[in-house]
């Protein structure tokens, strides 16, 4: 999650996937930006805190096979740029998502337990807890 | 960006090195590529968990579903879903000395790679990039091969036992000597595997209370005779002297962690050529650092032995500095003499050391004759003591080969990684599809390339790695040359934005 | 060729890519509709 243009990729992708649900003629606005929240929290919980090992064989003697990418990235250093930015960027669409949605109570329910479900695992309180 | 160090006393020869960083939209899509082949790698594999398509790969059977699993499924995700449908650019069967030029077995797949059959063709004379044959000492004919084939026919090839009992003969003695004087060091021992000699000797150099200093892209069996060492072992970034120096600071001003204690010894670990970023160890500031701090160093030449230096005597001839400033002296016979196994040099107290203590002196069996054989007549070749300057002359056009393929890759717009002077030339291909497309589309114009991506490299620095021989001709390397600028225009993959001035 | 290239379905089996290419335009036409729509 350090590499050159990762973090660039990754907004590109959000974007594309609001703009592709923005182009489905019968959803309306606050609908739309729910779902890119919902969808966009659902793929990050499942990539970064449900997956567990690497798609391909380590050195690590089978080390890493037990954690979560979450903590297996830059070694289970905690605050480093990569983790700030993954857990600013759901806050700031949560908060787009509750602009857009005029603040309306249902979708506000739906944003914020999506957000929560993604907030949490990152807490450093929560490294290696199952 | 270039790094043209040459700091007065340290570099006897320009030191120019350069990574260039990869173009940022080249970036984002290649992660894109990744993600892309993710979602479908997923989907197949929902489709095999619903037996909708036939597993081909290994998985364990419905009996063994409690137990601890066999396969590590999702381990073995990238190996189904990515290197699957382009591994036919790898492992490819050749039939004939992995020399300038080689024959290989053509074969073909009904089920996109999961399982080849031979059509019984041949594709001949393709001109071999891939190859660590430096020297050109991969050859069937010529001093070496009848050398080994009058050892084979005097002696066989079975050594069956091991150095510390009935398998020390006396043409390894011999071997020993030679690869001392070679060196320029008191003494040395052969051993019969290259990476046994790293990951078996290490292990008898540094133990519990000692400190492993080892660069980030080292190989395999050093990382593997580290960890077996018991040692604490601490990683710098590559190449970058400054990390180094402040592991070493913090490690004498520190000590060992908790206690405070000194550590007992620290062990530098560095190779001399890493092949897999073409870059030279700069090696000059390595022992500066040591003497510095007091610590050993431990360099591995398996690519820069024969293959750098004006006598072909490795990183330390290139840089003209003293071998005794190295305490342990590694190399491979595998790339440069065409031959196989490893060797440590050094100071006649470590090699003795060694003898007793290493774990391949007393349980593997010692290196087969015809290998030695092998080994002492292209050494001799390249030390000039055969009479002739065979030797001589290759380690020359090794090293004008090196600069003109480089000079030439670059000018035609290709990202290298690399030393202007290191035999191997890593070329950038970054994205997954043109990994396999490169390899296909080289090999269909006869030459054969060895490509190499993610996990092996850094998910955006996927590349092609071309070994250049003393053995290449320049009509095969303007062959080679041409063929990969249209396969270049035909792949789009000359990103360089540094385009060099003709 | 690029276009297999670039977005890596050049590995990818035939239906697979069809699937792809499906999914794809499908989107674009609809990104370009909407766009259309709205301005």
């Amino acid at each position: 999650m350090n590499s050159r243009g990762i973090w660039l990729a990754y907004l590109l992708l959000t974007t594309a996937l609001h703009v592709v649900l923005l182009s489905i003629p019968f959803l309306s606005v606050p609908v739309v930006w729910t779902l890119t929240n919902v969808i966009h929290n659902l793929a990050m919980y499942l990539f970064l805190h449900t997956v567990k090992g690497t798609p391909f064989e380590t050195p690590d003697q089978g080390k890493a096979r037990l954690l979560t990418h979450w903590e297996q990235m830059d070694y289970g250093i905690q605050f480093t740029a990569s983790r700030k930015f993954l857990t600013i960027l759901p806050i700031v669409l949560y908060i787009l998502a509750s602009f857009y949605t005029k603040y309306d109570t249902t979708h506000f329910v739906v944003n914020t337990g999506s957000l929560l479900s993604v907030l949490l695992p990152k807490l450093p309180q929560f490294h290696g807890v199952r | 960006v270039y790094h043209a160090a040459c700091n007065g006393a340290l570099y006897s020869r320009p030191f120019i090195e350069s990574f260039e960083e990869t173009p940022m939209l080249v970036a984002v899509l290649t992660y894109m590529g990744y993600g892309i082949l993710t979602i479908f790698g997923y989907l197949r594999d929902f489709m095999r968990e619903w037996k909708i398509e036939k597993c081909h790969i290994a998985r364990e059977r419905e009996e063994q579903k409690d137990f601890v699993p066999l396969y590590q499924d999702f381990e073995n995700f990238y190996t189904r879903n990515l290197y699957m449908r382009i591994r036919d650019s790898w492992n490819r069967p050749i039939c004939s000395a992995p020399g300038a030029t080689f024959d290989l077995v053509e074969r073909s797949s009904n089920d996109y790679n999961w399982t080849f059959e031979y059509t019984g063709r041949v594709v001949k004379d393709v001109i071999n990039l891939g190859s660590y044959n430096y020297l050109g000492f991969a050859e069937n004919t010529g001093a070496c091969a009848t050398a080994a084939g009058e050892v084979t026919v005097k002696f066989g090839v079975g050594m069956a036992s091991t150095r510390q009992e009935m398998g020390n003969l006396d043409r390894h003695e011999e071997l020993e000597k030679l690869v001392a004087s070679f060196l320029g060091v008191e003494s040395a021992m052969a051993f019969g595997m290259g990476f046994a000699t790293n990951s078996m000797n290490i292990p008898a150099l540094a133990g519990k209370g000692c400190l492993i200093l080892s660069d980030e892209l080292n190989h395999a069996s050093l990382v593997l005779g580290a960890r077996l060492s018991t040692s604490t072992i601490r990683v710098f970034k590559h190449n970058n002297m400054q990390s180094l120096e402040k592991l070493l600071r913090d490690a004498i001003v520190h000590g060992q962690p908790r206690t405070h204690q000194p550590w007992k010894k620290i062990l530098i670990l560095v190779e001399g050529i890493y092949s897999m970023e073409g870059s030279i160890i700069r090696l000059p500031e390595v022992i500066a650092l040591k003497k510095k701090y007091k610590a050993y160093l431990y360099l591995d030449e398996a690519h820069s032995i024969g293959a750098l230096g004006p006598y072909g005597r490795g990183v330390v001839d290139y840089f003209g500095l003293d071998p005794k400033d190295v305490d342990v002296m590694m190399g491979t016979f595998t790339k440069s003499f065409g031959a196989a196994g490893g060797y440590i040099a050094g100071r006649k107290d470590l090699i003795d050391h060694l003898r007793t203590h290493s774990h391949s002196a007393i349980y593997a069996t010692s290196m087969s004759l015809p290998v030695v054989e092998q080994i002492i007549t292209s050494m001799k070749c390249i030390m000039g003591k055969d009479g002739t300057t065979i030797g001589r002359s290759r380690i020359q056009r090794l090293a004008e080969n090196t600069v003109y393929f480089r000079r030439r890759l670059r000018e035609m717009g290709f990202i290298i990684y690399g030393n202007n002077d290191s035999p191997v030339v890593p070329m950038m291909l970054y994205m997954p599809a043109k990994i396999g497309a490169f390899g296909r589309e080289m090999l269909k114009r006869n030459i054969g390339v060895v490509v190499v991506g993610f996990p092996a490299t850094p998910i955006i620095e996927s590349r092609a790695r071309f070994c250049i021989s003393a053995a290449h001709t320049k009509e095969m390397l303007d062959r080679a040359l041409d063929v990969i600028s249209e396969v270049g225009d035909l792949l789009q993959l000359k990103y360089s934005q540094h385009k060099v001035l003709l | 060729y690029q276009y297999l290239l670039i977005t890596g379905i050049y590995v990818l089996e035939p239906w697979e890519q069809s699937i792809f290419n499906t999914l794809l335009f499908t989107m674009v036409a609809m990104v370009i509709y909407t766009s259309y729509v709205f301005v």
